[in-house]
């Protein structure tokens, strides 16, 4: 009599939350931009045996945008994961994996990311603040008019933008513009003149840095900027890495 | 009619499969969603 087929692994079964961890360790290690992502939901596995000890897994995960830039050296579970009144971004992924003897290895992902829909956040919450498009004129002046102050009151390395991670626009009742953005550092200091000539420094990650700026244009004009620079660590030899602290500057 | 019968003959297998303290299984997927349905 043969044997009968294994049943299905269910999407909450131990060996699915593995092969979900390791999908999502590859995805977010192979992204150079935006943010990190985190699983929501295991919406679908599929395992196929190819022999002994070897098979292919096919997963359909869930994501969540989190308020760690790719860049941050934080662990991913120390990363925030953004609330849906803060216009999440959910991500779609299909993942192709292979299991040879327990060694969970991604063959091939693909990944949509899509933004909570407007008419929802305003339902929920109709004075939030929603996403505004990275190439928006009041966004641009926003992130370029923080970065300027941040230089111009911090010693050090002159900061150069590497890519506005998010923006959202508040019209009602003040008009508020929020940023997010990452930062570079180059071989200039703040100090020199001509910042046209400077270059960005090897990529290295305590050369980069991240900020977050809130510009409040009315009814008075107010600009607050916090940069985390991902270098100026604390190391210290007990305590792992993910747990190490980050020094940040706040100029306002 | 034949449809009936199939009916109650499923209904009464259903009734016999089930022992007492009978908890359905929850679908295998999709999984439990960690932090909010979007």
């Amino acid at each position: 009599v043969p044997a009968a087929p294994p049943a299905p692994l269910g999407c909450d079964d131990p060996k699915s939350e593995a092969a979900a961890e390791a999908a999502v360790n590859y995805i977010n290690g192979h992204s150079h931009h935006g943010f990190k992502f985190t699983l929501n939901r295991i919406e679908n596995i599929r395992v196929l045996p190819q022999g002994p000890n070897n098979e292919v897994i096919f997963l359909e995960l869930d994501l969540l945008e989190t308020t760690c830039h790719i860049l941050s050296p934080t662990a991913l579970e120390n990363c925030t994961v953004r609330s849906f009144t803060d216009h999440a971004v959910e991500g779609d992924c299909d993942v192709k994996l292979q299991n040879v003897n327990g060694q969970l290895s991604v063959v091939a992902s693909k990944c949509h990311s899509n933004a909570d829909s407007s008419e929802d956040i305003r339902q929920l919450c109709p004075q939030c603040p929603l996403l505004a498009a990275w190439n928006d004129t009041e966004v641009q002046a926003a992130v370029t008019e923080a970065l300027n102050d941040y230089n111009s009151k911090n010693a050090g390395a002159y900061l150069k933008l590497l890519e506005i991670g998010r923006a959202k626009i508040q019209h009602h009742p003040e008009h508020i513009v929020f940023v997010e953005f990452a930062v570079a550092a180059t071989n200039c200091s703040t100090e020199e003149a001509n910042v046209e000539t400077c270059q960005l420094l090897p990529d290295d990650q305590s050369n980069f840095g991240f900020c977050t700026a809130t510009k409040v244009i009315r009814p008075s004009k107010e600009l607050q900027v916090n940069c985390q620079l991902y270098g100026h660590q604390v190391p210290t030899p007990d305590t792992p890495l993910l747990s190490r602290v980050f020094w940040s500057i706040n100029t306002s | 009619s034949v449809a009936r019968r199939a009916v109650a003959e499923a209904a009464q297998h259903d009734k016999v499969a089930r022992p007492v303290g009978f908890v359905p299984l929850p679908p295998p997927c999709p999984g439990k969603i960690r932090h909010f349905k979007i």
